[in-house]
């Protein structure tokens, strides 16, 4: 673990009482190497390390704890405030006009069509009765898969069949449009107050898909925008994340897949470049996986 | 004046940052920085390009020394290809590009629907199928897995098909019981025909992190994963994982993934994937 190597570090420099630049160095570069293998980005493992940095420095010896575990609560402190505060977990539902919108966006596979079945289950234990709609007309058997899960939930889905059949093979943002706005008037009709928008995979880099997600956002006005990002991604989660921030100022993130062993540096890097808040977390592929993000169960995984 | 820039300190910082961002990983990018600039002074061949160049060589000659190879095919018997990996990183949809690749070669592809438990698994298989020509053997929702393989496998015999390719469910490497799955179908695939399945394929997102090292270690002890396929370069991910995992584990990578049609595929080219990560 990350405290056994600063253990380590601090022995090798035989028995020093306090924090000081000499032993500083080495103690930094164990920390800076931690965060890179816990996939963090680049960019913020060098803020986090500075910070540590000043705020280690002469630092009063607190009684009760050694010099490597002083350095450990510094770093955990700094992770956390990082991360940012518990006010996460609020799905923004109001809306001057019903229905609420909730537009799911993401890289491809990252579980936004898992996560749109799971929101609409976590919304309905709460009283909501969300409308579920799949304006992924991209990938094979997309709108079947969230049909499938809707009926899992159990919840109301648009299924807009008509209007993807007279798209015919003219399958692109015409109809996506077409498909979230019907969508829309068909949660007001049916008396559903909030509209979960299943969008297909894109790279931040594909210019006219981003398009598309702008238009989509334009055209719905939703009160919530989820990032849904794999808790895997490595450095190039500072890359996405700050693209479509960018271009949508998305509202909230989901970080899925934390059923997994990665240490989900990719938390941090997310929230940083963006300032948006990790709303939730995924944990494992059934309609119950979607938890509230907590920063110090994240924190613990990334310091290992 | 040779007219070549001679290397930084600030360069040699860059280099190693790329490394880094490319996911190659800490430890391993100041190995290779180190060893480069070293060998670079002792060959006083100090300047910028030549340190880059030392270090495409050292990561293609990491890639090259990765000789893992599939498992001989008895004349006559189909070649089984089976995909595994975590949940989302492109599978199935690189069993249609698979499919479209060994269509243009003019072989024959049957496909094995067996990951028979994520919703619309089957009918996403059943497109990819129908869009590329190959027919996809499969079953109910919630089937046995090993028994939709065991089906596909005798219908490949019967039609003397050249591959079958088994689409496999996403799992997470930590699932056990899921990872025994996988087991379980290898067994089966071997007591149909023998050395099945032949090619095991590691599907990896050039997105992955660290964690991709500790992916390929488990499916490879549980699936006995002969490659590895990276999707997703059309991105801005880099894939640097596979260093890792090729000398750790001597895979190679077999393909890659560079769009979501049915030709967004490539085989695996070590120089130039390299170059895209030195830049
Ligand atoms: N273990 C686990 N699997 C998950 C989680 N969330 C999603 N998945 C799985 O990840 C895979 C991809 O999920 P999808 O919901 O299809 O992802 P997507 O973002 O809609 O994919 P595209 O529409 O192709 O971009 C599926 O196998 C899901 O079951 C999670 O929290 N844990
Ligand atoms: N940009 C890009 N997208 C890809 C590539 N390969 C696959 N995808 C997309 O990634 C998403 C997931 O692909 P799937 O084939 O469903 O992945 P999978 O591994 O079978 O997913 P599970 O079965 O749920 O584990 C889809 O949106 C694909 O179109 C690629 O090389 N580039
Ligand atoms: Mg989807
Ligand atoms: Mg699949």
């Amino acid at each position: 673990t990350l405290t056994d190597r600063l253990q380590r570090v601090f022995k090798s420099l035989r028995g020093e009482a306090r924090l000081t630049e000499a032993n500083m160095a080495e103690t930094l570069e164990e920390i800076r190497l931690a965060l890179l293998e816990a996939d963090v980005a680049q960019s913020i493992v060098e803020a986090v390390v500075a910070d540590i940095r000043v705020k280690a420095l002469g630092q009063e010896v607190m009684a009760a704890l050694s010099p490597a575990e002083q350095v450990i609560k510094i770093l955990r402190d700094e992770l956390l405030d990082v991360l940012g505060g518990g006010e996460a977990a609020r799905v923004n539902v109001k809306s001057s006009a019903p229905p609420a919108v909730v537009l799911m966006a993401g890289l491809q596979g990252s579980g936004k069509t898992t996560t749109s079945a799971k929101l609409a289950a976590w919304l309905k234990k709460r009283g909501h009765r969300p409308m579920l709609v799949s304006v992924d007309v991209y990938r094979p058997a997309a709108r079947e898969q969230l049909a499938l899960l809707a009926e899992q939930v159990p919840a109301p889905l648009f299924a807009g069949a008509e209007l993807v059949a007279q798209a015919g093979a003219a399958l692109g943002t015409a109809v996506v449009l077409d498909l979230a706005k019907a969508a829309r008037r068909d949660a007001v009709r049916s008396g559903c107050d909030v509209l979960i928008v299943d969008t297909a995979g894109r790279l931040h880099i594909d210019e006219p898909l981003m398009a598309e997600m702008r238009q989509l956002k334009q055209a719905l006005a939703p009160g919530e925008i989820l990032f849904v990002a794999d808790a895997m991604v490595g450095q190039d989660a500072v890359h996405s994340a700050a693209e479509f921030h960018r271009q949508l100022s998305f509202t909230g993130v989901v970080l899925t897949k934390l059923d997994g062993d990665t240490r989900g540096g990719a938390a941090l890097s997310i929230r940083r470049v963006t300032g948006q808040p990790i709303k939730f977390i995924g944990t494992s592929e059934r309609l119950d996986g979607l938890e509230v993000f907590h920063p110090d169960r994240i924190v613990g995984r990334i310091l290992g | 004046f040779k007219g070549r820039a001679e290397v930084s300190e600030a360069d040699l910082k860059q280099l190693e940052a790329a490394l880094i961002g490319a996911d190659i990983g800490a430890r391993t990018a100041a190995e290779i920085v180190a060893r480069v600039r070293q060998a670079a002074e002792e060959r006083r061949e100090t300047d910028l390009a030549s340190v880059r160049r030392a270090i495409e060589d050292e990561l293609v000659g990491i890639l090259e020394r990765a000789t893992r190879r599939p498992r001989q095919v008895p004349d006559g018997e189909p070649l089984v290809l089976m995909l595994v990996g975590v949940n989302g990183t492109g599978k199935t949809t690189t069993i249609g590009k698979l499919t479209q690749y060994y269509r243009a070669q003019g072989r024959t592809v049957l496909l094995c629907a067996a990951d028979t438990f994520r919703a619309a698994a089957t009918e996403q298989l059943q497109a990819w199928g129908q869009r590329t020509g190959a027919e996809v053997i499969h079953q109910k929702p919630g089937a046995d897995p090993s028994a939709v393989l065991y089906d596909a496998l005798a219908a490949a015999k019967a039609r003397k098909s050249d591959f079958v390719i088994v689409d496999t469910a996403g799992r997470l490497h930590t699932k056990s019981n899921l990872m025994q799955e996988l087991a379980k179908m290898r067994r089966t695939a071997g007591r149909l025909i023998p050395g099945a399945p032949h090619e095991v394929l590691l599907v990896l997102d050039a997105t992955t992190g660290q964690n991709g090292l500790q992916q390929a270690r488990q499916f490879a002890q549980a699936a006995d994963v002969t490659g590895l396929i990276v999707t997703k370069l059309d991105g801005t991910a880099r894939g640097g994982i596979v260093i890792a995992i090729a000398r750790e584990l001597g895979l190679p990578v077999r393909y890659v993934g560079t769009g979501e049609q049915a030709d967004d595929f490539v085989p695996f080219e070590p120089r130039r994937f390299v170059e895209a990560i030195v830049g």
